[in-house]
């Protein structure tokens, strides 16, 4: 990796750090809610973890109704 | 409905995958809830092809993202029959699609559903004990630091972009919640799943849910 590569990573895990003490500052000592910490995304600024792993598209989907019946969707 | 459910306790939720640095969480999704109805119905579990869909359903982008209502119209509207992945890897990359021959293993959809159940959290319960694992798509953004516990905050519903599986839920604590099986690894979360409270569609969980039928 170039010496580039590891200034940047280093950027980012420092930009993760500051993320995770806010997060974790935000839970209020709630020993139930969900922690923050540094792991395999850590060297990833946020566009970067975006771009690579939050890829998924939303579709547009009815409401549900209890009346709908499930032999009625099997159509194209 | 029971307090506490989860279809990993019945055998049929296959281990948790990694998608590296590929886009395909639609496809994983996908794969995920077929191999469990799959589970379900014939009583063997088997690790299904992502890349079979990541390279084949030629109406998402691969490893460059994708819907799970899409993929699932595809192979509903096509009828193709997902191969074991032991025939068809997962490589990490958009490839050419490899065809079967129709004597070939494989499974096949016979319909599947769609649906926005936002208000109506208590009624997902009953259909992921009804239909098995939902697919769901999520906003993931603030999932990059996540270790444990349950997201209760700073999960927006405004933005959907990951897609994963719901397993199961528990209700029996202060803070009920949805068990969610990831893709990114066992070595993320907790063993590879999160946990997200149940009842104010946090991180938007609600917003896109479908299931598959054999």
């Amino acid at each position: 990796r170039s010496s580039q590569q590891e200034e940047k990573e280093e950027a980012a895990k420092w930009e993760s750090i500051l993320r995770i003490r806010r997060l974790n500052s935000l839970s209020n000592g709630d020993n139930t809610t969900a922690f923050y910490g540094m792991n395999q995304f850590s060297h990833l600024f946020p566009e970067e973890f975006r771009a690579i792993y939050l890829q998924s598209k939303s579709s547009k989907v009815p409401k549900f109704t209890p009346e709908v019946r499930v032999e009625e969707i099997d159509k194209p | 409905l029971p307090a506490k459910f989860d279809w990993r306790d019945k055998g049929i939720v296959t281990k948790v995958r990694n998608q590296g640095v590929c886009g395909g969480c639609w496809a994983f999704s996908v794969v995920g809830i077929i191999e469990s109805v799959h589970a379900i119905k014939r009583n063997v579990l088997e690790e299904l092809s992502v890349q079979q869909v990541i390279d084949c359903s030629y109406i998402n982008s691969g490893c460059r993202g994708g819907s799970p209502v899409g993929a699932l119209g595809w192979i509903n509207q096509t009828r193709v029959k997902l191969v074991r992945d032991s025939e068809y890897h997962f490589q990490a990359e958009t490839g050419l699609c490899r065809y079967f021959s129709r004597a070939d293993f494989g499974v096949s959809i016979k319909g599947y559903a769609a649906y926005d159940l936002s208000d109506q959290e208590d009624k997902m319960k009953k259909l992921l004990l009804e239909w098995g694992p939902l697919a769901v798509v999520v906003d993931a953004a603030s999932w990059q630091d996540y270790l444990g516990g349950i997201i209760q905050y700073h999960c927006s519903s405004g933005e959907p972009n990951h897609a994963v599986l719901i397993t199961g839920y528990d209700t029996t604590g202060s803070i009920p919640f949805w068990i969610v099986k990831n893709s990114w690894g066992p070595a993320w979360g907790i063993d590879g799943y999160v946990r997200i409270k149940i009842g104010s569609n946090v991180c938007g969980i609600a917003d896109e849910v479908s299931a598959a039928f054999l």
